[in-house]
């Protein structure tokens, strides 16, 4: 990925699967 | 007592996740999109996408290996999306920004949706 401007998210990226429905 | 944490084993996995992927080896589902056709594991897709986890915890759906998305999604969009969800990093290419959002959106993953609106605030204030 070089030459790509690249920005670190740090935060949540994906939802949480529950521990049971 | 002690505990070792490998730092790196996440990415370490993610990265091994998607040279399954590339090899085809486990892949258990084919995702239609218009007529381009993507191959993944239901289990990351379940992992990192509302729609995916709801349609895999269906139990009349978990079975199916193939699934076809709404017309309207644009297909360069899901791409971006999938390689996303094995690589951790989403490429932001100008004119595929408001498509990937979309998709983001039919896909509800709602971080990548709030992470791309201000992407797009920030480099547009006007």
């Amino acid at each position: 990925y070089e030459g790509v401007n690249t920005i670190k998210e740090m935060g949540r990226s994906i939802h949480e699967i529950p521990r049971q429905d | 007592d002690s505990c070792i944490q490998f730092t790196r084993h996440a990415s370490d996995v993610l990265l091994n996740l998607n040279r399954l992927r590339s090899r085809d080896i486990l892949t258990d589902v084919t995702i239609l999109v218009n007529r381009q056709q993507f191959r993944a594991h239901k289990t990351v897709l379940m992992a990192c996408s509302g729609l995916f986890y709801t349609i895999f915890t269906d139990s009349l759906k978990c079975n199916l290996n193939a699934i076809s998305l709404d017309p309207k999604v644009d297909p360069e969009g899901f791409a971006i999306l999938l390689e996303f969800m094995y690589t951790s990093r989403l490429t932001l290419k100008e004119s595929l920004i408001i498509a990937i959002m979309n998709t983001a959106i039919y896909l509800q993953m709602d971080h990548v949706v709030d992470t791309c609106h201000r992407f797009i605030k920030s480099s547009d204030p006007s």
